[in-house]
């Protein structure tokens, strides 16, 4: 049992690892707080951005939890394949800096997996294979579908 | 395997007719007004795959999913989701696998569809296991939920490696 | 006590009466589970947005969430006026309308009260009176402050 | 009554040098990138107002609120807040009201200022009616707080105005 999760947890440092240093800079990993008896304590993620010092998860800014958190979830991939990913406006507390750098590591994985995911921000949109508008009429929701050729930023979303 | 095709009638903010969305597989986006159905969407998704609590469907009790726009008078809730399964990720023999949730009259059951077949929703277990990270639910992240991610403490953080391996 | 509470009641309701419906359109109101015994109840809110049936503000999106809570927030000034106001991204989860919606809301509000506002929209910063600027160096923070002819789009944000 | 300045002395990521804001009355925004210390100014003025609650001021424990870039060294934590008091709302007959809260050491308890002179917590209690809606503090919305707001259940709502009244 011990094995197993710490192969798990060896799997999930090493994505967390190379996908918060590959986009953000600087590191993120976890940490066993009791390496002697592991089932006694809990696992720590730790994150540190470019210039800043290492912090614990819980006492990051919104921006920076959400950025954290994103990379975590996406980590437990290498132990748990997933076929799809629902996000509901992941993006909504980012900066424009953060949005492009969450941009790039969703349609990196999104290679792998399916992503759908609500946002409200035209950065996001521009990067993304396909769109749909869901609208309301006379309280009823309607949904449009169209085609985006990738970063065409011209191609404003038909309203 | 990627969800292809929903197809929701009845449901929320959903109108008494199928309403199709017709998935590809990669990065997709939902967008449009406050208020106009986008979290409805991810939740006809979740109602699909068996979802059974009203809070995490974001309604107080079950008779809420009944789109009421033209008051209580709608008496069904279907919501149908297809995969696309070439690659045989989902233990069934079939290019596509669908699976359909109806629930008729306010007090109504659930009732489960698999490629047209009436079913059990004990037999979708296996089913389930793979399409949706049980029990986490890792692979769904609702709307204002994503900090409370990284908010977790150490013991729940460890829990959810563990339940998964 | 009972005529006190009902004086208060009347007062939140009749500002969240017409700041809803000149600003957003529609209607929202405050109603008592049990009139006859106020206290042995709550009291619900109702909003009904322009084109949708009415709603309790627990059944309502994220941005309508938002809207009615700010609303129903600035209402209670008429039973508790306070000096200032201290709003951390509020904005997040609204789109392009109601953004602007709030910021008419607020930019009316704060003739009478002070408002400090955290936001990361552009659309917002170009109504406020006065801007600072956070920005961190070598993990300190350090503040910009700069005037801002008010809608003056051009004037972009120094970084 | 409005808040006329800020002096924040090593408090969370503010450094060890008085940073000083100097606000104007009206519509004010505060701007910049993540984790820059937007919220932590907000904190700020929670802080010198006498917020006791780690959670409100988001950390673990009192001494997270130390200036830690530079490892533990500091030992002083100060923020002054000045109000602009022509109008009188404050009882107090001066111009300006300047509340200052500082904690030394690791371990210190908080001493307060009122315009220079130290005073004990327990007499601030009117100032403190005036300036923050006490107890819902109904004039401050933390991050993400605001669709809590409105997800209150109608029994937190009466007793929201029935504490004012
Ligand atoms: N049973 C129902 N019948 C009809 N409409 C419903 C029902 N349940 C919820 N709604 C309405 O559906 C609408 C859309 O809700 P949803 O949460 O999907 O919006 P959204 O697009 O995600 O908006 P936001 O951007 O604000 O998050 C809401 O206005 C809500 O009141
Ligand atoms: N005691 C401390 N010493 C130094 N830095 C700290 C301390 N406590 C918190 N911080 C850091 O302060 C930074 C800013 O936090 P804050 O929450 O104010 O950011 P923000 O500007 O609101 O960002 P966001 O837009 O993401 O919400 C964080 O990176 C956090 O790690
Ligand atoms: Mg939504
Ligand atoms: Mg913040």
């Amino acid at each position: 049992k011990e094995n197993m999760f710490m192969d798990a947890f060896l799997k999930v440092n090493q994505d967390i690892n190379s996908t918060f240093s590959s986009v953000v800079g600087g590191n993120s990993w976890l940490e066993l707080e009791n390496q002697e008896d592991i089932f006694s304590a809990g696992v720590r993620l730790i994150v540190q951005f470019p210039g800043k010092p290492r912090r614990e998860s819980t006492s990051l800014s919104g921006g920076e939890k959400t950025m954290a958190a994103t990379i975590f979830l996406l980590a437990l991939q290498a132990i748990k394949p997933s076929p799809f990913y629902l996000m509901d406006e992941i993006d909504a507390h980012l900066d424009a800096e953060n949005t492009d750098r969450l941009s790039r590591i969703l349609e990196e994985r999104a290679q792998k997996n399916q992503i759908i995911m609500v946002t409200l921000k035209d950065s996001t949109i521009s990067r993304v294979d396909q769109i749909f508008g869901v609208y309301p009429k006379n309280g009823v929701s309607q949904i449009l579908k169209y085609k985006y050729p990738k970063r065409a930023e011209s191609n404003k979303i038909p309203v | 395997v990627f969800i292809k095709k929903l197809e929701i009638y009845g449901f929320k903010s959903f109108g008494f007719k199928n309403t199709i969305l017709n998935f590809n597989d990669g990065l997709i986006a939902v967008t449009g007004p406050n208020g106009s159905g986008k979290s409805n969407v991810l939740d006809a998704i979740m109602f699909s795959l068996g979802e059974n609590s009203p809070k995490a469907l974001r309604v107080d009790k079950f008779q809420s999913l009944f789109h009421d726009t033209y008051g209580r008078a709608n008496k069904l809730v279907r919501v149908s989701i297809t995969f696309d399964n070439k690659d045989r990720g989902i233990p069934v023999n079939a290019d596509h696998v669908t699976l359909t949730r109806e629930i008729e009259g306010n007090a109504g059951d659930s009732q489960y569809y698999l490629n047209g077949k009436r079913v059990n929703k004990s037999t979708l277990t296996e089913l389930l296991q793979v399409v949706v990270a049980i029990p986490a639910k890792i692979n769904i992240v609702q709307q204002g939920m994503i900090t409370r991610i990284s908010e977790l403490n150490s013991e729940e953080r460890r829990k959810i490696i563990e339940d998964i391996v």
